[in-house]
Formats: C-alpha cells, sequence, structure tokens
C-alpha cells in the first residue's frame, strides 16, 4: 500500500503511524481538500480503510455535525472509529467494533472551523447554515474522488447522526444526499455510486420531534406535568435552532428540572 | 468523559504531525465542538422530510436508527416524524436479536428502515459497539435486521 500510495501521489497523505497507536492491518490517510479558494476554506479528512482481505469494500462518509462538532472527535474517536483514546490523552487501543472492519470509513469535519478543518476569512465562522455546508461538503466530495480515484464507481454511501452531530439540530446527511443525488441525475455511470444514507437520533422536523421530544421527557418521568404543558404550548410550532424567547424560557425551566443527568445516555453516569 | 481524552490526544504536536492536520498552525487549541459555528448557525430548514420524500421516491437505500436512552433527540421524536413520511409498512414492529438477546426493535417501512438499539444512547456506537456494527453490516447489505 506504501508503493500503491506513493504510485497515486498520496504518500504525503498516508497516516503511517500514530502516536500511542497499537500495529494495525489496515491503511490510513489524512488531509485537506480546499472547498472554496478565494476564502481559503478547507476541509479536514481522515479515511480509515479496510483491511486488505476485505477490499473492495464500500465507502462510507461519516458525518458528525452539532452544528460544529468534530466527525473526527466524535465519530472517530469514540464511536465507530478504528481507535479509542484512553484517559491518559496520549495512547489508542484497538476498537473491536470499528466499523472499518467492513467498509472504508471517510470521517470528514464541515463546516470550516470544525475541528482542523479552517478558513482564512473570519467571517465564515458566524455565518455559516445548512446550505453552504451541504455544498462545501459536496465540492470536498467531488475533488476527494480525484485525489482517490480508486473509489470512483464504488458502492458509496453517507451515515451520520444527529445534525448528523450532536446537538439539537440535524440536517447535512439528507442534504448532502439530496446533492449527490441532483447531481447524478442522468448521469449513466456516475463516478460518485452513491447508493444510499443511514442516520442516527436524528433531529428530522422540528414539529414532530418537538412533540416527542417532550413526550419522552415527560413519560420517563424527568419533566413535570405543568412543563410538560408549557413546552407543547410555547415550542412545538416554533424553530428548532433559533426557538423564541418562550420557548427558550420553558426549556430552561425543564433543565432545571432534569438535574444532573446525561441528557444524552439517560442511565450512564455523568464525567465528573 | 471520552471528550477530554481526545481533546488532549489531538492537541499533541506530534498527533496533528502524523496527521497533516493544523498546516496552518491555527491560533486556537482543537475543539470537539466549535461554539462560535453553532452559536452563530444561520440557515435551517425546519423539515428535511420532503428531503425524504425525493430520496425515497429516487430508491435510495435509506436507513433510520434510533438508541432508546438518548432523551436529546429520543425515539420519540424519531417515530412521530418518520410517521410523517406516511409510508405504508412492509415489515411490522418486531424485535431484532443479537446472541440470544434483543438488541432492538425494527420496522420496515416502504422505502425506509427504523431501527432501535435497546439502552444506547445519543451515541449509538459509543454505547453498543456490538449492536452498531451489527446494524451496519445489515445496512450495507440492505438486510433486514435478524429476527431470529
Amino acid at each position: 500500500s506504501a508503493a500503491a500510495a506513493a504510485a497515486s501521489g498520496l504518500a504525503g497523505e498516508r497516516v503511517t503511524y500514530l502516536p500511542g497507536q497499537p500495529p494495525v492491518d489496515f491503511d490510513m490517510y489524512s488531509g485537506y481538500v480546499t472547498v472554496d479558494k478565494r476564502a481559503g476554506r478547507s476541509l479536514f479528512y481522515w479515511l480509515q480503510e479496510a483491511p486488505a482481505a476485505a477490499q473492495p469494500a464500500p465507502l462510507v462518509l461519516w458525518l458528525n455535525g452539532g452544528p460544529g462538532c468534530s466527525s473526527v472527535a466524535y465519530g472517530a474517536s469514540e464511536e465507530l472509529g478504528a481507535f479509542r483514546i484512553r484517559p491518559d490523552g496520549a495512547t489508542l487501543f484497538l476498537n473491536d467494533y470499528r466499523w472499518n472492519k467492513v467498509a472504508n470509513i471517510l470521517f470528514l469535519d464541515s463546516p470550516a472551523g470544525v475541528g482542523f478543518s479552517y478558513t482564512n476569512t473570519t467571517s465564515d465562522l458566524y455565518d455559516s447554515g445548512d446550505k453552504r455546508t451541504a455544498h462545501d461538503s459536496y465540492k470536498f466530495l467531488v475533488k476527494w474522488f480525484e485525489k482517490f480515484p480508486q473509489y470512483k464507481y464504488r458502492d458509496f454511501y453517507i451515515a451520520g447522526e444527529s445534525y448528523a452531530g450532536i446537538t439539537l439540530l440535524w440536517h447535512y446527511v439528507p442534504q448532502l444526499s439530496q446533492l449527490v443525488y441532483r447531481n447524478n441525475k442522468g448521469v449513466k455511470e456516475p463516478l460518485i455510486n452513491f447508493k444510499g444514507f443511514m442516520v442516527g437520533n436524528a433531529v428530522t422536523d422540528d414539529y414532530h420531534d418537538y412533540i416527542g421530544t417532550f413526550e419522552y421527557w415527560w413519560n420517563h418521568g424527568i419533566i413535570s406535568d405543568g412543563t410538560y404543558r408549557l413546552l407543547n404550548a410555547s415550542c412545538v410550532h416554533d424553530s428548532g435552532e433559533h426557538p423564541a424567547p418562550a420557548c427558550l424560557a420553558a426549556l430552561n425551566a425543564s433543565t432545571v428540572e432534569q438535574g444532573d443527568i446525561d441528557m444524552y445516555s439517560l442511565y450512564t453516569p455523568t464525567c465528573n | 468523559c471520552t471528550e477530554r481524552y481526545s481533546t488532549e490526544y489531538y492537541n499533541r504536536p506530534e498527533v496533528q504531525r502524523a496527521l497533516h492536520a493544523n498546516v496552518t498552525g491555527i491560533n486556537y487549541t482543537w475543539a470537539t465542538c466549535s461554539d462560535i459555528l453553532n452559536d452563530n448557525w444561520r440557515d435551517s430548514p425546519r423539515s428535511v422530510l420532503p428531503i425524504y420524500h425525493e430520496l425515497i421516491a429516487a430508491g435510495l437505500r435509506i436507513w433510520v436508527f434510533s438508541g432508546d436512552t438518548d432523551a436529546v433527540v429520543p425515539l420519540t421524536a424519531t417515530r412521530y416524524s418518520i410517521d410523517a413520511l406516511g409510508l405504508p409498512t412492509t415489515v411490522s414492529w418486531y424485535p431484532w436479536y443479537d446472541a440470544m438477546k434483543v438488541g432492538g426493535w425494527s420496522q420496515v417501512y416502504k422505502g425506509l428502515s427504523l431501527v432501535t438499539v435497546r439502552g444506547a444512547g445519543h451515541e449509538v456506537p459509543l454505547h453498543r459497539p456490538r449492536q452498531a456494527l451489527i446494524l451496519f453490516k445489515h445496512f450495507l447489505q440492505g438486510k433486514p435486521m435478524p429476527d431470529a
């Protein structure tokens, strides 16, 4: 694979060894793809390939979101990635259930400003949104496939979680999927051979998600009857990303009633 | 506390060099999430259901999963939203099994598969790594979750 990397000009992006890593049977590449030269926006990726014995395995793009959260931080380092980081913050151990056992996993930090992805235009950090993020991620994909031509025409999937990420909003994966699908339309053999997407714990529709969220909080006994009624009265017709003051007040009331628990995993001890 | 470990690890200069990262020498530390981006997020449609309808009609493979101990984007939120798509059911709600134990439940609609993972939080592969890999393999193979 070193020879292959050299031949394809990717030697400079091959990850030969990560500090504190155990021996592995797969290759890794990481680096940047510029998605907007004028603004100087570059997105960081980390590819954890499947072992040779599993090739040619599908390619799966994994997106965490937030918005503003890192796929390297979550997907790659505490969920489906090849390694887990030890409490010493310096050594790694293999994740027995790593998804790159059966697929080539491409972690992408998007938009610019997330993790190692950066922009030379500071205002980009203050006016990001779904649309530009989806378009930048699509531009990333098109250029990335030029870097890695061996993945052209390979079965390709997109996967992600939440806002593709960690807090209350979630849209990246279907929006990017829609862009890939629409740009493939009419192309007999699209080089981005997009087959589908999978999403987890995903906010999908503000109205229905609010109704289901407050019902869950109530029937799991973490909010009072009054707050349950207040949330339904002041939030369900509101935006998930930009809630109005009345909804914010109701959400704050619910936070007080919930107490010191990990809302991301109700029965897991909090990190103290 | 895993976020603490990754924050320490990815701020190590030798790790950034190995990953060909931080080539511009950003003058802020690497963080798991960017508060600036999150606090200043602009356009965000209230629903992506229309996109689901378009991509289901296109025949793409679409799976939605949910860890059922997550209270941030709970299973009930996902069920109300998926229900709002109004898709016909092809395989009604059933328990799926991993080594004789119920790993979660699943329902297959025309054009979409919904899978829950029992006991998993928001980050399903963090809390139920083995079941998450089983889910992923079935997604890639396009096969319903195992009912026995």
